[in-house]
């Protein structure tokens, strides 16, 4: 976490906040619901108290506005810079400005910026903390879409806003142990994408920690999904991609929130459209589409807008053919054919994979293409396809592209 | 991800990121072109840095889709 300079902060207890105007996008009372939400979250852990005024001048004013909007700071338009809002202070102080230029809204959609996240974000500068560069905290710079139901502040923003105010007086909201500033510990390396070390909270308290990340040579290793990206190659499973590139010799080990911080872990399948730079991720019966780092808007969709009938509730794999432009998509013992031209399932499928693909006798956990062939995966075995024949050539295990 | 060829509004966007968020002072007088583009690797290193990206000094694919996600209005670095 950081403070400004000279780390500025209320010098009492009873904040005062005001709501100058609102935003055309939200019912006023969901707008002044989200914004008391994003106070209580800073009250549950110092001993504030935030009470609103509905006229006159308070320590915190609230406002919506686009473009030049009195002081230097500018909004530029949709997207780019969402809002601002000033440190602890006399006049401007404390306030908090929205860019009218977005969309708000109260959801956690890809049409527009959730108000509560932002909110409790500039209302934290309000009281006093910059900016975090820990990924996941509240004052980290970037928006990201999350699940508003029972938001929790991440330990590095409550330690944080507590080296400013303290814990609260009365019982502490929070489980009974005490946040100390502890040195930053060694995370496991799949908690937090690299060069990065956050403040972890005490050990004794630390969460179950997820499974750790399986080693690249072990020979049981297996994969959700595999999909090529740009001339690269990312392996899944569970939060962890192995990233294999011809750009660089070693493998090097992400987790999925570190490209895409608002998708959910545990792909089923994965492929590229290398036509269209996307790569589409499915995860149940719902699928995502990407564009390097960015996810388009309007996603998640139903997995049945791509012609799947509703029986299909998961896929386990996918693979498109960069030269026939048709998508494989592999559920149980039977595949599909996509055509990326018309967008539609080609006719004819179902059909029995064991029938079209010699050599092929079980289900599919993941496939890419690469160097013209298919590579399917069936737990700890790979195997290598002659898409013309549809025939396997070779029989490998499914890490074989670690270099091990 | 890999590298796209970087065009030059690319670059314009990433003075201005850097300006508003890093503190970043171009230099006007075009004498100082050299010790400009020193300083701008320096603001783009601070800002990889910061972000946990490889810290190259290059304005690279990532760095750019890191500068164009949507965010909040203050500086990222005490200014």
């Amino acid at each position: 976490y950081s403070t400004f300079p000279h780390s500025p902060k209320w010098k009492k207890e009873d904040v005062t906040y005001r709501i100058l105007n609102y935003t055309p996008d939200m019912l006023q009372a969901d707008v002044e619901e989200a914004i008391a939400k994003a106070f209580q979250l800073w009250s549950n852990v110092t001993p504030l108290r935030f009470t609103r005024l509905y006229s006159g001048q308070a320590d915190i004013m609230i406002s919506f506005a686009a473009g030049f909007h009195g002081d230097f700071y500018s909004f530029d338009g949709p997207g780019g810079t969402l809002a601002h809002a000033y440190p602890p202070g006399s006049d401007i102080g404390g306030d908090a400005h929205f860019d009218e230029d977005e969309n708000w809204t109260k959801f956690t959609t890809y049409s527009g910026y959730n108000l509560f996240l932002v909110a409790a974000h500039e209302l934290g500068h309000s009281l006093g903390l910059g900016h975090s560069n820990v990924l996941g905290a509240l004052m980290y710079p970037i928006y990201m879409a999350k699940d508003t139901r029972d938001y929790q502040l991440h330990p590095d923003d409550i330690y944080g806003i507590q080296a400013l105010y303290g814990s609260p007086r009365e019982s502490p909201v929070l489980p009974t142990k005490a946040f100390p500033p502890q040195e930053p510990t060694e995370m496991t390396p799949a908690e937090v994408p690299t060069e990065m070390s956050p403040r972890q909270e005490p050990t004794e308290t630390t969460p179950s920690k997820p499974p750790s990340r399986p080693e690249d040579c072990d020979p049981h290793l297996t994969f959700d999904a595999i999909t090529t990206l740009r001339g690269e190659t990312l392996f899944f499973k569970g939060s962890y991609v192995w990233r294999k590139s011809p750009y660089f010799v070693e493998i090097e080990h992400d987790t999925i929130s570190s490209f895409w911080p608002s998708l959910i872990a545990g792909f089923d399948a994965a492929y590229e459209v290398d036509k269209t730079d996307r790569v589409l991720f499915f995860k149940d019966d719902q699928y995502w589409a990407v564009s390097g780092y960015s996810i388009e808007s309007g996603f998640p969709k139903p997995i049945q807008n791509l012609g799947f009938p509703n029986s299909v509730r998961k896929i386990d794999a996918a693979v498109h053919d960069q030269n026939t432009r048709k998508t494989s998509f592999f559920v149980g013992n039977k595949y599909w054919s996509f055509n990326e031209n018309t967008q539609s399932m080609e006719r004819g499928y179902p059909r029995k994979i064991a029938a079209d693909f010699q050599g092929i006798g079980h289900t599919v956990d993941a496939a890419f293409q690469k160097n013209g062939y298919f590579y399917f995966f069936h737990g700890s075995n790979q195997y290598e396809v002659d898409i013309k024949k549809k025939k396997v050539i070779r029989i490998m295990k499914s890490n074989s592209w670690f270099d091990c | 991800f890999p590298v796209v060829p970087e065009k030059k509004e690319d670059t314009q966007f990433a003075k201005k990121y850097l300006e508003k968020f890093y503190g970043f002072k171009e230099e006007k007088n075009s004498l100082f072109k050299a010790k400009n583009l020193n300083h701008m690797a320096d603001k783009i290193r601070e800002m990889q840095s910061f972000f946990g990206l490889e810290v190259t000094g290059e304005l690279n694919h990532k760095t750019l889709d890191m500068m164009k996600q949507p965010r909040c209005g203050i500086p990222d670095i005490r200014s």
